[in-house]
C-alpha cells in the first residue's frame, strides 16, 4: 500500500527540499518505487532533480484545477525507480482561485487517491514538498498524508517555530485528517564549530524523545552544490558527509517503517 | 520624510529577518530614529529583537484588522531609537479573514499612512521584515514600501528564485505602486569555502550590476545564535565577521540615501 508522506516546516530554508531529493533518492536507489510531488510554487524539487518548470503546463496545478489527469503529469528523472510530479510558479495562484470553495483542502487528496486507486501497486512512498508556509498548500498535503517528516534546522527561529507547527497538525489531525501521525524530526544543518546547534539537539531529543531521528544531517556545502547540478547529493558527491547523512537516514527510515 | 523600505524574498532562510533586525540596528547605533515592522506570522524579528510574540493582543494583525491604532502597538527594545511593531501567528489568519476585500492589498499603506501623518519626524526609516512567499502580507508590503533591499543568499536555489521576484515587483510597480524601486541585493550566507557562493556572486553582479551591494554578509556562527538572546548581532558580538559587515552595510546604506 502507497504511503503518502510530507515533509513539512513553515520555517524557511530549513532543509525540507533537501530532504524530500534525498530522502526519494536513497529509496530508489534501494529498489523502492518513489514519487515526489513538488507541492512548492518555488519549483526546488523539480529542479533540483534536473527538471525544467519553466512555462511547463504539466504540474500540479494543472491536477489540482482539474485541467489534467495525475497520470498525465508524472515524469522521469534521472534517476531509476524515482518519478516526479513538478511545480512552477502557477501554484502560487492557486489560494486566490480557489477562494470561494469551502472543499479546496481536499483538491490533492480527492485526485491523488483516484489515481492510486487504478495504480495500487505504482509506488511504495510518495513525499511531498511543502512550501514555507501554514496555508493552502501545505494544508492539503496535511490533509492527503498518511505521516510527516519535520526537518529540524538546529538554529534558534527554527526551533521556536517548532510549536506552532505542532498545533496546526493538532488541529488538521482532529478535523480533518484523524490518521495523520508524524513519523520523526530529523535534524538538519548542524554545524559542530556552532554551540546552539547541540543545545537545539538536546533541547528537541529531551521534549520529543524518540520521536527524534538518531541520524543528524551535517551542515556540507556539497549539500547546497548539489542543486545546481540538477541531482541529489548522492549522485553527485556520495562519499562527502552529507550524502553519509542521508544514507543512514535512508536506513533509518526503512527500518522504521518496517514496524509502522 | 520617513523612508518605508520592506525586506523581501519569497526563498526561505535567506536572511531577510537577520538583515532587517542588524540594518536598523546599525542605523539606531548612528542616532537614526527606526521602526522596524514585524510581517511574518512566524515573528522571527520580533523575538530576535528580545520580544514575546505570545498570546500578544497589540500586535501588526490588530491595526491591520482595524482593532487597535498603529500608535498604540509601537514598542520599545532594548536598543535607543529602535522600536518595533510585533507580529505573531494571528497574522496567519489574515488572508483568509479578509478574502472577500478587493482592497485589502491596501490595509497596511492606508494605515501607515495615516499613521505618518499625525507623526511626520517620528521615524526616519521604516522597515518590513517579509515572509517567505508572494503572498498577501508582502503584496501589502510592496504596495506601502517606496523602495525594497533583495537578501540573496549566494546558494542555487535562492538565485534561481530572484527572476520570479523580480517579474512580481515589476506587477506591483505597474498595477499598484508606480514609485517602488529596487534600492539593492545585498548577497548574504557567503560561504568562502564553497565555490557556488563565488559563482553566484559572479553572476548576481554580471546581472545586476551596481544594484548588488558592494557588502557581502559572511557566513557566520554568531549570526544565528545572536536571535537566541534577543538581540542583534551588533550588540551580541560586535568585533566577529557577522557584525563587521553589518556595520559596513549599515554605511554603505548611509552612504547610498544620501542619494536617493
Ligand atoms: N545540510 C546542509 N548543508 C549545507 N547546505 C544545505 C544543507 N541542507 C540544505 N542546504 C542548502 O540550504 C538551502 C535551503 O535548503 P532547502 O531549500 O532544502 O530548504 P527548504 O526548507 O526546502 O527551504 P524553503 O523553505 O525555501 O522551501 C538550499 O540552498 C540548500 O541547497
Ligand atoms: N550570515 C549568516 N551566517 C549564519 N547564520 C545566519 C546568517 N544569516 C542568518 N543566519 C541564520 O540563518 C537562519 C535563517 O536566517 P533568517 O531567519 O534571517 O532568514 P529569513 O529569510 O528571514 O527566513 P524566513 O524565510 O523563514 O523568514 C536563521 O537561523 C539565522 O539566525
Ligand atoms: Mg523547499
Ligand atoms: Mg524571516
Amino acid at each position: 500500500k502507497t504511503k503518502i508522506i510530507s515533509v513539512i516546516n513553515q520555517k524557511g530554508g530549513v532543509g525540507k527540499t533537501t530532504t524530500v531529493i534525498n530522502l526519494a533518492a536513497g529509496l530508489a536507489m534501494q529498489n523502492k518505487k518513489v514519487l515526489v510531488i513538488d507541492l512548492d510554487p518555488q519549483g526546488n524539487a523539480t529542479t533540483g532533480l534536473g527538471l525544467s518548470n519553466i512555462d511547463s503546463k504539466d504540474t500540479i496545478y494543472e491536477v489540482l484545477i482539474g485541467s489534467k489527469e495525475f497520470k498525465d503529469v508524472i515524469k522521469n528523472t534521472n534517476i531509476d525507480n524515482l518519478k516526479i510530479v513538478s511545480a512552477n510558479v502557477e501554484l502560487s495562484g492557486l489560494e486566490v482561485e480557489t477562494a470561494g470553495d469551502t472543499k479546496r483542502a481536499f483538491f490533492l487528496k480527492d485526485k491523488l487517491n483516484h489515481f492510486l486507486e487504478a495504480n495500487q501497486n505504482k509506488f511504495s512512498y510518495i513525499f511531498v514538498d511543502c512550501p514555507p508556509s501554514l496555508s493552502l498548500l501545505t494544508v492539503m498535503a496535511l490533509v492527503v498524508s498518511h505521516s510527516l517528516i519535520v526537518p529540524l534546522q538546529t538554529e534558534f527561529f527554527a526551533l521556536e517555530g517548532l510549536t506552532q507547527l505542532m498545533k496546526t497538525i493538532e488541529r488538521i489531525k482532529d478535523r480533518l485528517n484523524s490518521d495523520l501521525s508524524i513519523r520523526g524530526i530529523l535534524l538538519t544543518m548542524f554545524d559542530k564549530r556552532n554551540k546552539l546547534s547541540s543545545q537545539v539537539e538536546t533541547e528537541s531529543r529531551n521534549y520529543f524523545k524518540e520521536k527524534v531521528y538518531n541520524t543528524v544531517i551535517p551542515r556540507n556545502v556539497r549539500l547546497s552544490e548539489a542543486p545546481s547540478h540538477g541531482m541529489p547529493v548522492l549522485v553527485y558527491d556520495k562519499n562527502c558527509s552529507g550524502s553519509k547523512s542521508y544514507f543512514n537516514f535512508t536506513d533509518e527510515f526503512i527500518n522504521q517503517d518496517k514496524f509502522l
